[in-house]
């Protein structure tokens, strides 16, 4: 599903260049379950970006279902996001003048379902979560780790066939991550690919596979 | 240091009421070294709020360092932030346009440091943090865990007698965590007191005491 050769990204700062990623080649199957790990700064939410096709690389190709993604237009990238992908963002990146659900129904309105549709579904994904009492709170009025239920609501809400999750339990307490993680199990078992960046060993336990980084390059397998 | 007596902050939504605290009575002495853990939505946040005067209570009195912080001004109450309070927020609440320095050296701008003095301090702060390549960096050009780090340089960059860190290792890996625990480890060797929020077992095994919050109490303490 997922084959990346030599990717690398370069910020430029000025005369200053960080390489955040200094040449990552990856394969992941369809289905498969799989935790990254590594350093803060290791270049964990970068990779997580362009795999999920929110980033170009600087260098180095891309493919996604046998697709390169360079060679698509932007339209067929919102497209392809839009319906395959869901993305839990290490920071959420809820709108804070839309309602938790609001905010959770958004990728179906884009997607083209009506309006009660999408509110029935984005309630049930807050359910799944655990936050049927907080629907109507918007960001603001959320606790860090319910904002990052709201999240993670979102990125499933649409049943995407690829889930990316960077570090989705990292301000949920123990009781709360393991029935976040027990919730990603269940959607694996569906036949989803999840990629889940964490800092986690319990949530990497979770996992078929680990893919370590370090300074931007994969390191021991 | 810190009494709080019947603590309950309320939350109006229409006709709805959120009861985050229902009724918090804590002592913690000067010099201490507490974790406040519970589940996500239980009110930690919003009692650190509250205990770092960023927020009023409903009902309920609360004494600094014996002075009922009710019955003080703004102007005041703005001074003893400054000087006496250092405070990690569960989302750092950085500023987007100053870079990391900038961002660290405020309190002391406000506290009426000079510039290159400050500079001076905010580069060491960050040093101390692991972040000395990153004193450059905007918010948005540094990584999820160097964002955290940056709000904690920013919060001890005072020399406050009190630090309050609402989750303050959330985006960090095990080795960045340790770290960050050792340091605030010498900060209380040096007399501080520090109160840190987490979800973490290894983080709370660094306090010497841990406070236990549920639906806004505090359970077996
Ligand atoms: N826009 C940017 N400009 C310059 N440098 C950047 C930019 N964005 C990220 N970086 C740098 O690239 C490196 C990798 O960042 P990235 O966010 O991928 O790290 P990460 O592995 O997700 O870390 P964390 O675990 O702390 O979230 C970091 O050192 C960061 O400072
Ligand atoms: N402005 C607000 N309006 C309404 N409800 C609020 C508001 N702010 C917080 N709440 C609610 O108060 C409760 C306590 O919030 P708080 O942020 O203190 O929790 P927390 O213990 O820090 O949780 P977490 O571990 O997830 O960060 C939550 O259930 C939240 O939904
Ligand atoms: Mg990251
Ligand atoms: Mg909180």
């Amino acid at each position: 599903l997922i084959d990346t050769k030599d990717i690398t990204k370069v910020y430029k700062m000025g005369e200053i260049e960080v390489q955040a990623l200094r040449g990552i080649t990856i394969q992941i199957g369809k289905g498969e379950y799989i935790a990254i790990t590594g350093p803060s700064g290791s270049g964990k939410s970068t990779l997580m970006h362009i795999i999920g096709c929110l980033d170009t690389t600087t260098s180095g190709t891309y493919s996604f279902a046998g697709k390169s993604v360079h060679e698509l237009s932007e339209d067929m990238l919102a497209e392809m996001r839009n319906k395959e992908i869901g993305f839990v963002f290490q920071f959420f990146n809820l709108l804070p003048r839309l309602k938790a659900y609001e905010n959770v129904e958004l990728p179906l309105l884009y997607g083209g379902k009506r309006a009660n549709e999408a509110k029935t579904q984005a309630l049930m994904a807050l359910e799944r979560v655990g936050l049927k009492g907080r629907a109507n709170h918007r960001p603001t009025e959320l606790s860090g780790g319910e904002c990052q239920r709201v999240a993670i609501a979102r990125a499933i809400v649409t049943n995407p066939s690829l889930i990316l999750a960077d570090e989705p339990t990292g301000n949920l307490d123990t009781q709360t991550s393991e029935e976040i993680m027990t919730f990603f199990d269940t959607l694996h078992k569906e036949g989803r690919t999840i990629i889940v960046v964490t800092h986690s060993q319990e949530v990497a336990e979770h996992t078929e596979r680990n893919i370590k980084i370090r300074d931007g390059m994969v390191v021991d397998s």
